[in-house]
């Protein structure tokens, strides 16, 4: 799975995820990338969300959509809201991933509980990062 | 006039140091950076959120060593599914797609929906359908066969396991 999240310079973000599924899938078996609000979504509000995982735990943890209602309703930063979904919710389910997210300032996050994701992001004129493991 | 960012993944999950050489390691690397930078050059050019994520993905869809688009895993049957999804912050619009065989890049057809349909969500043939009225590009299932993705399939291709983009199987079930 890949995806992208980003803030333009008139501050509106936008979310996209493109997967190929899962090796030896059958039965016409989706997961959570083409799900709005399980696996993407975006809101000028609170961020825009894409996720990688095991599709199935994202979809019955809605997640995306979950990020964005901890900053629009509790009034969480990106960096709590990410933290309490990913790092909390998704590994009481047992599910395995993670997710990009960038706000309307600029401000990104990526977490995930699995060993590594691949990732990259650039803001402004600051260098290039780029990870996959912790 | 608002700060510009963009970030960018290419799947997550089991990846051990030691299962990625360091030749291995410097090609995903240079990969993640000429997305992210392409998609980034499009926000500092002035275009729209939208247009960078697209972009960004799309050049991960091209790119063999992910799971999207070109680099797809197999299915049961030895095909290619692939699904894809956009949403616009600004408006709430969203398009998506799922189950869909033989489009080059699913992230335009994700847009297309959006922009250029009543819908949100087209799967299967009837996606592939609007695909061709929207004028986009289809590949050969020759332009999805990668070898390490194929190895991967022959592994498991006669068993009920499914694995995900780089973790190994697990035996559960949904309900």
């Amino acid at each position: 799975t890949v995806g992208a999240v980003a803030v333009d310079q008139a501050g509106n973000v936008a979310a996209a995820t493109s997967t190929g599924g899962m090796t030896n899938k059958r039965y016409s078996r989706i997961g959570d990338s083409p799900i709005i609000g399980s696996g993407t979504y975006a809101n000028n509000r609170t961020c825009a969300v894409s996720c990688t995982g095991h599709g199935e735990y994202f979809m019955r943890a809605v997640v995306a959509y979950d990020v964005s209602c901890l900053m629009e309703y509790k009034g969480c930063t990106l960096q709590q809201a990410c933290e309490e979904v990913v790092m909390k919710k998704l590994v009481k389910f047992g599910g395995e991933g993670g997710l990009i997210a960038v706000t309307a300032a600029g401000e990104i996050a990526m977490p995930f509980n699995s060993e590594g994701m691949y990732r990259a992001s650039k803001v402004a004129d600051q260098d290039t990062y780029v990870g996959i493991y912790k | 006039m608002h700060k510009t960012a963009i970030a960018i993944h290419g799947g997550a999950g089991t990846i051990t140091k030691a299962s990625l050489t360091e030749e291995k390691e410097r090609i995903y690397t240079a990969a993640l950076k000429e997305a992210v930078e392409a998609g980034h050059s499009v926000l500092e050019k002035g275009g729209s959120a939208l247009e960078a994520v697209e972009e960004a993905v799309r050049h991960l869809e091209d790119c063999p060593l992910f799971n999207a688009g070109k680099g797809s895993v197999f299915t049961k049957e030895g095909k290619h599914e692939m699904d894809a999804a956009m949403m616009d912050g600004k408006t709430l619009e969203a398009g998506a797609v799922a189950g869909v065989k033989s489009i080059k890049n699913p992230i335009k057809l994700a847009r297309a929906v959006m922009q250029h349909s009543e819908h949100v969500l087209l799967s299967g043939y009837g996606a592939e359908e609007f695909a061709r009225n929207q004028g986009l590009e289809f590949a050969p299932e020759a332009y999805f066969f990668d070898k390490l993705r194929y190895e991967q399939w022959l592994e498991v291709r006669d068993s009920e396991a499914i694995i995900l983009d780089h973790t190994e199987k697990k035996d559960e079930k949904f309900g």
